[in-house]
């Protein structure tokens, strides 16, 4: 028998003001989800329904870039993606340009198992879910009034922006912060990235 | 962007990634994250799960870089999870996490911080975002 080990991410990244309300939801989150995966690997659940299982909570929940609370297109959108694998036959699924499943994940799981495919994308992913029958919700279920508050300041930027979010002040504070701190990130300083 | 790695007690690895994607993104744009090899990736020796800017990672075919250089350089997986990140970004911004067949469990980003959790049946546990 060999030992379990697990990891989870939130996205790389992180606004050096977060404040510390922000950071102390952010570990919560990220320790139940740790939580849910050791409890299921101590009971013996395969390695690929583990992953599946924590990434579900992780996209349930809007705090982070995935399912509700993901990032939107120019235009206000959610288009939501998602890949899964498992290690010992080298099988996967994955999926792009979701607009009503609630779980991404899942359906790449369900492309992996119940697919002659790898990948599907946009109205034939679509069209996969409601075959398959996985639970849908609208388009606004996964948009957040944060995300509204930023893609509105990401367009002021002019600039996309990479799995963060624009701190809720002004985009120009973040500019003169800029001054300061020359790190940059995607093309911007990093001071106007905000919490994720 | 969010992501899972997991080994279980008979040694199987697995990853999974999903994201919303890129704040004002075009329609139409695809990521890392659905992509096998770059941003998810699976086999026999490890589990890769990564999360930055997806181009970057994509030019990377990151997450399979893990398993090559595992599986060709005979590296360890922190070793390899290093130098991927170390050496195959070209100036992106990027993180990772990533688990062995052997119950190792690793992590590393060049970002100057990552919402990461891991932790091992030895009893190890962490949580963290900076560095």
């Amino acid at each position: 028998m060999g030992r379990w080990a697990i990891a989870v991410h939130g996205g790389a990244g992180v606004d050096p003001n977060l404040p510390q309300q922000r950071q102390e939801e952010a570990k919560q989150l990220l320790t139940r989800c740790l939580n849910l995966g050791i409890s299921a690997l101590r009971s013996n659940l395969p390695a690929i329904d583990v992953v599946e299982l924590v990434v579900r909570e992780l996209e349930s929940d809007p705090l982070f870039n995935s399912g509700r609370g993901s990032a939107l297109t120019e235009k206000g959108t959610v288009e939501m993606e998602a890949s899964i694998m498992d290690g010992p036959n080298r099988r996967c699924g994955a999926v792009s340009g979701l607009t009503t499943v609630k779980n991404p994940i899942s359906l790449a799981r369900l492309v992996m198992e119940k697919s002659p495919h790898s990948y599907l994308a946009f109205s034939g992913a679509e069209e996969f879910a409601r075959k398959q029958g996985v639970e849908l919700e609208q388009n606004d279920y996964f948009i957040t009034e944060d995300n509204v508050g930023m893609l509105k300041l990401a367009k002021e930027a002019n600039s996309i922006l990479f799995d963060y979010r624009i701190p809720l002040k002004t985009c120009s504070a973040g500019a003169a912060a800029a001054m300061e701190s020359p790190l940059q990130m995607n093309g911007l300083p990093i001071s106007v990235y905000a919490p994720e | 962007t969010v992501g899972c790695v997991a080994v279980d007690m008979e040694g199987r690895c697995a990853a999974a990634t999903s994201t919303g994607g890129l704040m004002n993104k075009m329609t139409g744009r695809i990521g890392d994250s659905p992509l096998i090899g770059s941003g998810t990736y699976a086999c026999d020796l490890c589990g890769v799960s990564c999360t930055g800017e997806g181009e970057a990672i994509i030019r990377a075919t990151l997450a399979r870089d893990v398993a090559a250089v595992m599986e060709y350089k005979g590296l360890g997986l922190q070793e390899a999870v290093n130098f991927v990140i170390n050496e195959r970004l070209d100036g992106g911004k990027a993180g990772l996490i990533a688990v062995s067949r052997n119950g190792e469990v690793a992590c590393r980003f060049n970002t100057n911080g990552m919402f990461r959790g891991c932790a091992t049946e030895d009893g190890f546990m962490e949580v963290g975002i900076w560095d």
